[in-house]
């Protein structure tokens, strides 16, 4: 038996919304530690790693490791039909072929119930090898919303350049160019506010925009994101869910032809 | 022109 209620479906809402723009469909992995999803994009360019840990929820039963095969087209459908305030409850029975997903109203004089059938997916679990990043970036999740969602518009691809001064975000195309450049803040009121750079080496790296917009659909999950950098390996992009958990996005860089 | 790399050159199937 596996049960998880969550007292507001809006966090399992931004959760996919997260996740549903670049993968189709993903397997739920869940223990008694909590929910893990990881899968690679289509072209294989980008992986999603979710976790969601069992204390996060405010109630959480798992009694057998159970891998759920979902369709997240489907699993958007469902979730609309939830209000933001409503409790929701995912339940399967060990060895199904079907999820269950309760909603609840904050008066409890509502209560829908949507089976999912689940999907046999051919898992392909990739080993994301230890990695001392040379340049660490925090910086508001929305700033970098933004940055990402400017430069699209001048180029496919963006430079990331840190130095121990700051962070630059270049791009440049047909229309010309443009940088932004990010200083390290020297105080700030919110912590949430705050741009830090911990950088052993100087890193500059090609991504490509698609899939840092892609990434920025996290959003509002978390008040701040995390870049992890370092020369010719991919750059991860983490968002922490406050209480519950983190998205992490792996980006293989763009290299010279 | 800058070519995408994939993901799988670095990471390792388990």
């Amino acid at each position: 038996m596996f049960e998880a209620r969550l007292n507001a479906a809006t966090t399992l809402k931004k959760v996919l919304d997260a996740i549903k723009d670049l993968l189709n469909e993903a397997t739920f992995d869940c223990s008694d530690a909590g929910i893990q999803l990881q899968a690679m994009d289509n072209s294989h360019v980008s992986l999603v790693s979710l976790t969601l840990r069992s204390d996060g929820f405010d109630k959480f039963r798992c009694d057998r490791n159970l891998s759920m095969g979902m369709n997240l087209g489907s699993m958007s459908k469902i979730l609309k039909c939830a209000n933001n305030e409503d409790t929701v409850t995912m339940k399967a029975q060990d060895n199904a072929d079907t999820v269950t997903f309760m909603f609840e109203s904050q008066n409890h004089e509502k209560v829908s119930d949507y089976e999912m059938k689940l999907m046999n997916l051919d898992q392909e679990h990739l080993g994301i090898p230890e990695t001392d990043y040379s340049c660490v970036v925090r910086m508001p999740a929305m700033e970098f919303a933004r940055i990402c969602r400017d430069l699209s518009q001048f180029g496919e691809s963006v430079i990331i350049c840190c130095t121990k001064e700051g962070v630059k975000f270049s791009a440049s195309g047909d229309v010309g160019s443009a940088n932004i450049k990010l200083a390290q803040t020297s105080s700030v009121d919110k912590e949430e506010e705050a741009v830090t750079i911990e950088m052993q080496e100087p890193v500059s790296l090609t991504f490509a925009c698609r899939y840092l917009n892609a990434f920025t659909k996290a959003t509002p999950l978390s008040n701040q994101v995390q870049l992890s950098m370092s020369a010719d390996v991919p750059l991860v992009v983490e968002y922490r869910i406050p209480d519950l958990g983190h998205i992490r996005y792996y980006l293989a860089p763009k290299i010279e032809e | 022109m800058s070519k995408q790399q994939s993901l799988k050159s670095f990471f390792n199937r388990t």
